[in-house]
């Protein structure tokens, strides 16, 4: 049975591609078997990889073109860990995609993958759009990603509305935690976020540690790898997401 | 005749937000009567200003429930400068509001406001969603932030394509220009992100000057102001909207 994690976020750029996508390469690099899914109407994944994984054939195709998720996964060089991209989606197919998603057809396609990964990690676009809510109602578990920065927490309340609003609905989504993203610890605004997130929340909500702002992940996007394979060592902050990851096994029921 | 200016990108957190209150803020010191009007399903607008621009009535009274446009404009301190907020939007009207936005009632509402203002600037939701579809078919022009990084302007060609289909269908938006957005000087994958974009468009293209990224508007946020606001001498960055405010002049026939 694969634990299907989705990243979201009602707010933009506060890091869902970048957790979605490092978190990922920790779990495989834990030796769990790793899908990471973009069901991002803008391939965002394969924007922060390589044209490569943009170009391939992914999604799209299996929910609009009845192509198998298998013959679509791409095997990265990183053993546990296989990208199912978003595949080529014209500004045409659009509404089609987006009512193949909320309608439990993505949910049909991680079932076809049963038994070949551990964990499925869902990147998402931002707001609460319709392949937001589908990926939501695919999930076992939602992660956010908060920006430590005073408008991204002004804007979680509306995060934790839609999943009471899903779950009364039957989606049998659960918030798995918050990941604080982009802190800068020298600035008192941003500290000031990641305090008040530690004080409102009960602490096991909060996914540690925090992913503090660093130039590692632009060098990573433009390289187009996780910060992980930036270099031969590993950069300082390659190891939050180590731990990140030991977070979340702590949290889903993994085996 | 009201000049409309949509802010949009299909990356998130780019700044949209940012530079749609801040050239608002810059154009009405000049002297131009500018509405902000936020058509974000997240109230951004809102939650970069006040709470009590979060809980006014706005946008979606105007759209669901008749109210009259004139009734809901916040005039704020600054003169020139009013905002038509977005106003109270439950998830179970979402659907409801999108709609509205995209069978053109929202150039009806900005229509009531003719002869009141002379731009209006549409903040929009990340992403080419129903709402920022419609804010672009209401729009005379479009002004897209780009993100200094490497993601974000890998998605600037998605963006492109929009409007080249947006105006294949008819919809008069014209791109007024690229804002650089959180540009970081030192960071050579943040510069080099510059340097492509003075290299492929068109200088008329490109407003100068960029935006520089600065903590200034993290403290902005925090006060619910915009820069030029935050202490009796603006910070120098507040300068910056200024001169792109000249920027903005030069290119729209503004009288
Ligand atoms: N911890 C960090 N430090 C510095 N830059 C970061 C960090 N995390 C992410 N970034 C950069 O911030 C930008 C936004 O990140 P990302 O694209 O992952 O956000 P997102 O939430 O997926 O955005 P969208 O809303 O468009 O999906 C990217 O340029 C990314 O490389
Ligand atoms: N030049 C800058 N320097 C530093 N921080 C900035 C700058 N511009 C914007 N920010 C901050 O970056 C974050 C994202 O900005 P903003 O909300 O304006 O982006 P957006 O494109 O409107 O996001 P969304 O996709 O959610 O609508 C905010 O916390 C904002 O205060
Ligand atoms: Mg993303
Ligand atoms: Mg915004």
């Amino acid at each position: 049975q694969i634990i299907t994690l989705t990243n979201a976020s009602q707010k933009g750029g506060v890091g869902k591609t970048t957790v979605a996508l490092n978190l990922a390469f920790a779990l495989a690099q834990r030796g769990w078997r790793t899908l990471i899914v973009d069901t991002d109407p803008q391939g965002a994944l394969g924007l922060s990889l390589t044209p490569r994984v943009s170009a391939a054939r992914g999604l799209v195709d299996c929910l609009l073109d009845g192509a198998a998720p298998l013959e679509v996964v791409i095997q990265t060089r990183v053993s546990q860990l296989a990208i199912l991209p978003l595949g080529k989606l014209s500004i045409d197919r659009l509404v089609a995609y987006e009512e193949a998603v909320q309608d439990g057809r993505l949910y049909e396609v991680l079932t076809q993958l049963e038994g070949r990964y551990d964990l499925a990690i869902l990147d998402t676009a931002a707001g609460f759009g319709a392949t937001t809510v589908g990926a939501l109602c695919a999930a076992s578990y939602l992660i956010t990603p908060v920006q430590a920065e005073p408008v991204a927490l002004r804007s979680l309340p509306q995060l934790l509305d839609w999943i009471g609003w899903l779950r009364e609905r039957g989606a049998p989504v659960e918030l798995l935690g918050v990941v604080i993203s982009m802190l800068q610890e020298e600035d008192p605004h941003s500290r000031r976020v990641a305090e008040e997130l530690w004080e409102r929340f009960p602490r096991e909500l909060i996914l540690e540690p925090p992913v503090p702002r660093d130039p590692a992940f632009l060098h990573a996007t433009a390289a187009g790898v996780p910060v992980g394979l930036l270099s031969r060592t590993p950069p300082e902050v390659a190891r939050v997401f180590d731990q990140l990851a030991l977070s979340v096994e702590a949290r889903v029921r993994l085996q």
